[in-house]
């Protein structure tokens, strides 16, 4: 059954749809089946794999409209086994329903990705940088949690406040005591080594929050900025490049975790 | 009476804090008093000037809570005609109450900004990455909205979904015409000119967006990404760098377009 994570953030551009579909691919590669789902209504995941919402047949609003599966929506992608499903919110009074709908029907969007469990080995869930709708959904629907952190302050200074939030989301919902998705882990993105703020935020964030801080770090490279000119992931068209080679590491760093437990 | 201003986006980490903090020192240099209202959750503009909402004496709930004015909440700055109010948001429960009073009080926000619109010549408001409850609010109370706009696909391909919820905005609300604020333009921001992604999106969005695209381009630069450490506005710190001339140059071009109208 899979293993079902979510990428989320306080702060935006820190790099989750990024980290999203590069590990989507780097686990892929390395021979699961996967799901990359796009909670975010901005389909960042459909957008830097070459598909505007336009060019989609099917969208997750399909879920409360036409009752189909995720994996009736899914499409495929320019990697076998990778595939996705997006938000395709195309236009305003589309993105209100869509958010009325993650609010009032959460129920309906966990059923479905616990019922894509037997079909993939990895479920990722791209959310928008808030906790909304849309990202409580996906907590709900998740058995961990991947905070990406850009090397950056003001993303550094939010994280308590984020951590403190996945706290309280796995305490008290709706009366119920219901166990949220575990921590995966805080990875930092965007790492420019050669600057101050870079070199301060990677010492910051490792002596603040050490044990849940994740060994790989995701450069900043041009390459990684290029993904939705080529519609592709990184860890496809330059494989070799050091963001391509974190996120084939971060993979590793993550699969090696499950085998922990 | 004070121009109001909103910074706005619906993709996350475009520049709005940055740019809402650069433009509002220049404004002050140049002689305006200026108040930056943020009403994002993430209180960027108070941790890029150094404070975290915990250093904070008031912030946004206050208006609701204790009936107070924007100026009394307003905060000095490093520059003396810089003042700043946040929503000094402290954690999940006054975040919710928070989005909640936005969307069900947003008439006493619009008040508030009026009222402080003889005491500033420019109010600048700095939005979170979506158009939720704040951006709405801040739309409702503003004479004009500037659109920061990435140098990279995603946003770029996001703007047209944007700019028309701009417009749908100015036509119906309440089932009243009411004239939303007017475009002030779009920019381009975090400009690396020497990356394939940079030429190729300051091509497109010319091409375009061309009559609403403003002519200064920030450029992306170490110099501008280290605010938040030093807790001042780029054109403080480092007035004749690349970045900080490129907010100068802004801040003259739309002062410019007022007298132009
Ligand atoms: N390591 C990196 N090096 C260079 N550019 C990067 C890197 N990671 C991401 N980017 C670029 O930075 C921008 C923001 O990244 P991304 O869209 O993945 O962030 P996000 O957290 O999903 O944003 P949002 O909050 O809007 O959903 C994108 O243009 C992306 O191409
Ligand atoms: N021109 C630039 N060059 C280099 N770094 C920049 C530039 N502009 C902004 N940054 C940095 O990029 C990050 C994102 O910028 P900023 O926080 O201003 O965006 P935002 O649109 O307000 O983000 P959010 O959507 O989360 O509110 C910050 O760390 C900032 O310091
Ligand atoms: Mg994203
Ligand atoms: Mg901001």
């Amino acid at each position: 059954s899979a293993r079902v994570i979510s990428l989320v953030s306080r702060k935006g551009g820190v790099g989750k749809t990024t980290s999203a579909v590069n590990l989507g691919a780097a686990f892929a590669l390395s021979g699961h089946t996967v799901l990359i789902v796009g909670v975010d209504p901005q389909c960042g995941v459909a957008r830097t794999l070459g598909c505007g919402p336009e060019d989609l047949d099917g969208g997750l609003l399909d879920l409360w409209d036409h009752d189909v599966s995720l994996t009736h929506l899914a499409q495929t992608s320019p990697l076998k086994n990778l595939f996705f499903a997006s938000s395709r919110v195309r236009g305003l009074e589309e993105e209100e329903r869509y958010l009325a709908l993650m609010a009032s029907r959460t129920d309906l969007f966990i059923q479905q990705v616990d019922r894509a469990r037997d079909l993939y080995d990895t479920i990722l869930i791209d959310c928008p940088p808030h906790l909304g709708a849309p990202t409580r959904a996906a907590l709900q629907a998740s058995d961990g949690v991947l905070v990406p952190v850009q090397a950056e302050e003001l993303c550094r200074d939010s994280l308590g406040t984020l951590l403190g939030a996945l706290d309280t989301f796995n305490e008290a919902r709706g009366g119920e005591v219901v166990v949220g998705p575990e921590l995966e882990g805080i990875f930092l993105t965007m790492l420019n080594e050669r600057t101050k703020m870079g070199r301060h935020v990677a010492a910051k964030v490792a002596e603040e929050f050490g044990p849940i801080l994740l060994d790989t770090t995701v450069p900043r490279t041009t390459r990684l900025s290029e993904m939705a000119l080529r519609g592709k992931p990184s860890v496809i068209y330059d494989r070799r490049s050091s963001g391509s080679r974190a996120y084939f590491n971060l993979a590793d760093e993550i699969m090696s975790r499950y085998c922990e437990r």
